[in-house]
């Protein structure tokens, strides 16, 4: 036998290829590609004495402990059993091309000289993984015992999500202690599910999906959990948590309820003892953005600016005071405020109130003074006080065309400052009357 | 003042009473300056080695008595203007002779503390016209205790003139003064009422105007008595008060 080197591709001759072969031979030619690939064999040239049944010389394919074919003859003759174009393939890694020839390659009394063989091999990814019922080889047959993925040169198994690939890669064991769900939703079920689930398990799994969602739970039908109709669940039991807060023990046939997790964040904890043939439980998760309450005003003078009909995590609102009110927030002043929804479904900032302006105590007016027009002691939005000036002393000075009284006037405005519309916040003064004396010299006699 | 009689509270709320170099007057205007004399701050006849070298200056107002004025107690003066064309040293030269006190302090006004507009025509200065000097000065006998005043005539200036030459003297009687009184009743300023203003009561507006500054005279009740034109030196005032005229 000649072993060729493990290769991916090469030629096959007979000997002495392209000259005639010698008489009275026997050789088999032995291709391996690596493991993982088939080999594929195509004759380009063929020349070998032809005789019924290739009973003399004779080219033999055998694959996989199997007989592939036996062939002479030209490609383009009708004599004996040429291979012709036709393309032999190995189930397994390893051909074996058995060459053969008598003593002799004579026809009619004439000497004939054959070239031979010229064949090309090639290695064929093997799908490890497709059905091979009628594979003889052992070690070709992938034993994944759940799931096959094959790819060029090889393949792997993997298990169905609750069992753990065990060492031998191959064969898979329930394991569901951390089985972790972070799609916006789907499907979480025990394993086996309709099937009744395994013995001894100690299942979690956890659904985490992203803040400022909430997971809805639904149980689908069947539910069954081995029950007990005097003790609560003592065999197995489904134990769900959100925010760290237990929801529920449950088992038996009756279903859970439809839960609404007001979290992002549930854990399932499933546990069975050595025994029991219940189906199990299957649910269907969705997810919902969280909401937040309606923002609602302390007070009359509280504005929502463009009101939505739901706030929905990530929303906010503006909050604005009527005119001649501020922004308070406590006993802070706020220029402006707004409020988030916040992926606990709570705002962010609490509403705050509006205050009416206080435009303060109105500023004293040296050598006057001044009254209020609204009522008295009260300087919030829209009071009104006037100032004076102590007269005959003094005089206020006004523009061409003013009044003392209307310079006088001055009007808490929006803004929480005293003005007058005519000079704004400027003061009014109050100017020294000359030459007006209030008892003057007079002269009686004549 | 001579011949003149008490002044009641009130009647001149514009008085002032200085004291710096002796008694002297003053008019409020506005409520934080005195109008002044400048020869009552720095006096023509001053004797440098017996005077003080900085006299205390005290600017008292508020009363017509004295002695209550002072009670009352002084105003501090934060600057002192003395007008530019006024000559300590030209001893008969009464040009210019006018100064602006400024208070530290705004005083408050009342029935007793009134400011004096300043004039604004030559209308005030008609021969004629009367006018009112008071003053804490000389009366005929002695020191007043309380606020006199008299009633003035504005004297025709040539007479002024004319009675100046009879008297042989030398000091110049410019544009920039006036006289007033007559010498046949014999009222005048005197020593001590300098400084305080020849007040006319303006008829149109019904206001009192000060258009004169008591500044000179030879002899009191002589003749008559002459007078810092105050029409001529009213931008100068303006301009020194700045925006509170």
């Amino acid at each position: 036998s000649i072993y060729l080197p493990q290769k991916l591709y090469g030629e096959v001759t007979s000997p002495l290829y392209p000259k005639p072969y010698p008489s009275d031979l026997e050789t088999t030619t032995v291709i391996t590609v690596p493991m993982g690939y088939r080999v594929k064999l195509v004759f380009w040239q063929f020349d070998v004495e032809p005789s019924e049944g290739c009973f003399y010389d004779y080219v033999k394919i055998s694959a996989d402990k199997q007989t592939l074919g036996r062939f002479c003859g030209q490609l383009d003759s009708p004599l004996g059993n040429p291979p012709g174009s036709k393309e032999f393939m190995s189930q397994g890694n390893k051909m074996l091309l058995t060459f053969h020839t008598d003593f002799s390659n004579e026809e009619n009394g004439t000497i004939m000289f054959y070239k031979g063989f010229l064949a090309y091999y090639q290695a064929v990814d093997l799908d490890e993984c497709a059905s091979q019922p009628n594979s003889v080889e052992e070690g070709l047959q992938p034993r994944c015992q759940h799931l096959c993925h094959n790819y060029v040169g090889g393949y792997f198994c993997s298990c169905h999500p609750g069992y753990e690939l065990q060492k031998d890669g191959q064969s898979c064991q329930a394991e569901c202690s951390s089985e972790l769900y972070t799609e916006p939703s789907g499907y979480v079920s025990s394993l086996e599910y309709p099937q009744p689930y395994p013995p001894d398990l100690r299942c979690n799994y956890s659904i985490r999906v992203e803040r400022g969602l909430t997971v809805h739970l639904k149980f689908l039908d069947p539910f069954e959990i081995d029950d007990h109709q005097q003790v609560h669940c003592p065999y197995d039991q489904l134990q769900i948590y959100a925010n760290g807060k237990n929801l529920g023990e449950f088992c038996g046939k009756q279903r859970p309820p439809d839960l609404d997790t007001s979290s992002n964040a549930v854990d399932l904890l499933f546990f069975t003892d050595e025994s029991g043939d219940s189906r199990g439980w299957k649910l269907h998760y969705t997810t919902e953005t969280i909401k937040c309450p309606q923002p609602k005003a302390l007070d009359e003078f509280t504005i929502i600016q463009d009101p939505q009909p739901q706030y929905q995590f990530r929303d906010y609102f503006i909050v604005t005071c009527k005119q001649g009110y501020q922004l308070m927030e406590g006993n802070q002043a706020l220029l402006s405020f707004t409020a988030v929804c916040q992926n606990d479904g709570t705002w962010h900032r609490a509403m705050p109130r509006c205050k009416i302006k206080n435009c303060g105590q109105p500023q004293s007016l040296s050598n006057g003074d001044f009254r209020y027009i609204t009522t008295k002691g009260v300087t919030t939005y829209e009071a009104s006080i006037q100032y004076h000036c102590h007269e005959p002393y003094y005089k206020m000075l006004t523009r061409a065309g003013s009044s003392e009284s209307m310079r006088g006037i001055y009007t808490c405005t929006a803004q929480g400052i005293w003005k007058n519309e005519e000079e704004g916040e400027k003061m009014p003064r109050c100017l020294p009357v000359c030459g007006k004396p209030v008892n003057p010299v007079t002269q009686k006699e004549r | 003042i001579i011949r003149g009689q008490p002044a009641r509270p009130g009647n001149f709320p514009w008085q002032a009473f200085t004291t710096t170099h002796g008694r002297g007057g003053g008019a409020l205007l506005g409520d934080r300056w005195i109008l002044t004399a400048a020869h009552t701050i720095y006096p023509k006849h001053h004797n440098k080695e017996n005077d003080n070298a900085n006299p205390k200056m005290l600017v008292f107002l508020g009363h017509t008595n004295v002695e209550q004025i002072k009670k009352l107690g002084h105003h501090p003066v934060r600057r002192v203007i003395i007008h530019p064309d006024y000559r300590q040293d030209e001893p008969n030269n009464f040009e210019g002779d006018i100064a602006l006190l400024e208070l530290e302090n705004s005083v408050t006004l009342g029935p007793e503390l009134l400011p004096i507009c300043l004039p604004d025509n030559e209308t005030f200065y008609g021969q004629g016209l009367m006018g009112y000097v008071s003053g804490f000065g000389i009366t005929e006998d002695k020191l007043a205790f309380d606020l006199r005043f008299v009633r003035l005539p504005v004297a025709d200036s040539e007479a002024c003139q004319r009675w100046l030459q009879t008297k042989k003297d030398t000091s110049p009687f410019s544009q920039n003064m006036f006289c007033s009184g007559d010498p046949a009743v014999q009222q005048d300023a005197c020593q001590g009422d300098s400084g305080g203003v020849f007040a006319v009561r303006d008829r149109n507006r019904d206001i009192w105007v000060a258009t004169g500054i008591v500044s000179w005279g030879i002899g009191c009740g002589e003749g008559y008595g002459f007078y810092t034109k105050v029409l001529n030196y009213v931008d100068w005032i303006k301009k020194e008060m700045g925006d509170e005229n």
